[in-house]
């Protein structure tokens, strides 16, 4: 409570109209900067306590995780930036499911990303820009950021681990098919698909709703192309394909017709306007 | 190639040879769309007249009617399995990286501005400007006070009529969380990091101010001018806006509240060493 409420305090003064909106003399503001720093710094050792007890380390060993957290405004972490296999510890305070993009600095190289059941996820591996590197407080050797899409549940704690690969270097790691805008549906077990009234090939037989889920597939989508808009495309769930005689239809079938109407005429999107 | 495109399941937008923004596409709707910095260069009053104060830490007061422009160029365009990005970077100390992540519904705007040059003797305010081609006849929307948003027409008050002096700051209000324009077809809102000002000045666009570095003090009680330095260079900030794109029908409130309140309240990243602890372990 004592460092919480050095916190709540520092925030309490932040509220001052001239904090708020940056009217304050110069020396005030290194001074607010100073309060704010040092209760952030302080008050990080709740959020470290909490971690190291969700692992259940026994309290006489020392603490597994020696949590830090790190300039991402300036993309720049002293620990993972020199580290070649560290762990991402990330805690949701809002009420609902979020899907947060991480962005970890790191140096060049090959890195996988495991989410907490083990398995590795998709990661990707960008380039810090000039403009970035170059800003003149920044103190940093990463070249690049680490980037992967965290799924986290309600107020809920996640940890990733991030192993840097002693392989030939790699720009992304991809384990499943990238759908693209003019792939909406997939075919495999259970498929879904989405409707697209300018297809007459496709017969729906009932819906359903929506998930997040079903626009990443194994699958290679078809390209089909909608000029409806995503809203008043309903996904579909599909016992059978059905061509416009009301007759089965092959899936290899489709995959090649619509493959086939791909190579002719290119992927179709709206016209430009000027 | 002389163009570019970021693109995902929801959303397609389209870049040109130096990088810039030119279009957004959605499933059933097209329209222009630019975003590009632009400087305004503050004016120096007298102080001792209320009337001809300069633009200062409490007053946005700009010297011009029209703000300065710059040259871009594209810096890089990395593609992948998690986030398609465009680099681009101008010749007056501002970059900006534009992100579209995978599954994602909106769309990332990423800026680093400055440090501000003022070796010429002029205090500059950078402002970005979102241009379509929507018609939204002067009216846009803002939530000033965090609670409710509200309607602004330009160069007018609700409640009486108005002739404005200052017509560029004048028709600045404050963002809170967003600031958005609509015409019969499509909204586009501009969710921000952090309060903000900015306004709709001319058809379609939608300007926010970013960062300022002026030399003057306004006379408003500060007593300094709004010239900060670290490790002798003007500051440098580095902000984030969130497009949000939808049918002017559709009701998307309860998404965008969300939006804004992810945008604000993030998760909190902590990370740590694992040199002793391998993955199997893990």
């Amino acid at each position: 409570m004592f460092v919480l409420n050095e916190l709540k305090s520092a925030m309490g003064m932040m509220q001052h109209h001239d904090a708020v909106t940056g009217t304050e003399k110069q020396h005030v503001a290194h001074d607010y900067e100073r309060i704010l720093h040092e209760a952030l710094e302080d008050s990080s050792i709740i959020a470290k306590q909490a971690f190291n007890k969700i692992v259940q380390r026994d309290g006489d060993k020392p603490p597994l995780f020696q949590y830090e957290r790190c300039s991402f405004n300036e993309s720049s972490c002293d620990l993972t930036e020199r580290s070649d296999q560290f762990v991402v510890t990330l805690y949701n305070p809002l009420g609902w499911k979020v899907k947060y993009p991480v962005r970890v600095p790191v140096m060049e190289g090959t890195y996988t990303v495991y989410a907490p059941n083990g398995e590795a996820i998709d990661s990707q591996l960008v380039g810090i820009p000039d403009f970035v590197k170059n800003i003149p407080t920044r103190e940093s050797n990463a070249t690049h950021e680490v980037v992967f899409l965290a799924h986290l549940h309600p107020m809920g704690v996640k940890s990733f681990y991030v192993k840097r690969e002693k392989k030939e270097k790699r720009e992304s790691k991809m384990n499943d098919y990238y759908l693209h805008f003019n792939d909406y549906f997939k075919i495999g077990d259970n498929a879904k698909m989405v409707e697209f009234e300018n297809n007459p090939m496709l017969k729906p037989v009932f819906k359903s709703n929506y998930e997040d889920n079903d626009l990443k597939t194994k699958e290679p989508g078809i390209g089909v192309n909608s000029e409806k808009s995503m809203n008043s495309m309903k996904p579909i769930d599909i016992d059978v394909l059905k061509d416009k005689d009301g007759d089965n239809l092959d899936i290899e079938e489709l995959r090649r017709l619509v493959d086939e109407r791909d190579r002719a005429t290119g992927p179709k999107f709206p016209e430009l306007s000027d | 190639d002389d163009e570019t495109y970021l693109e995902n399941e929801h959303l397609k937008l389209r870049f040109d040879s130096s990088g810039l923004l030119t279009h957004a596409m959605l499933p059933d709707i097209t329209f222009n769309l630019a975003a590009q910095f632009y400087y305004w260069t503050g004016c120096v009053g007298n102080n001792t007249s209320p009337s001809e104060r300069s633009s200062g830490a409490y007053i946005f007061r700009p010297k011009t009617t029209r703000p300065f422009d710059m040259k871009y160029r594209s810096v890089g365009n990395p593609k992948g399995n998690v986030v398609h990005e465009m680099w681009v970077e101008s010749d007056k100390n501002v970059g900006s990286i534009a992100r579209l992540y995978n599954g994602s519904k909106v769309f990332e705007l990423d800026f680093v501005v400055g440090p501000i040059d003022v070796s010429d003797g002029e205090g500059k305010e950078y402002v970005i400007r979102y241009e379509t081609n929507l018609l939204n006849n002067g009216i846009f929307y803002t939530d000033s006070n965090g609670r409710q948003t509200l309607k602004r027409v330009l160069n007018k008050r609700p409640q009486w009529n108005l002739t404005l002096e200052e017509p560029i700051a004048g028709n600045y209000y404050p963002i809170t969380n967003e600031i958005y324009i609509e015409d019969n077809e499509v909204r586009v809102s501009i969710l921000t990091d952090r309060s903000q000002g900015g306004g709709s000045l001319e058809e379609g666009a939608i300007e926010v101010m970013l960062h300022r570095r002026l030399l003057h003090d306004d006379a408003f009680g500060v007593g300094e001018a709004l010239n900060e330095t670290a490790k002798g260079a003007g500051l440098v900030m580095r902000g984030k806006h969130v497009l949000l794109f939808s049918n002017a029908s559709e009701n998307n409130d309860e998404f965008k509240a969300k939006t804004i309140l992810e945008l604000h309240l993030p998760p909190v990243v902590f990370v740590a060493d694992a040199k002793h602890l391998q993955y199997e372990e893990w």
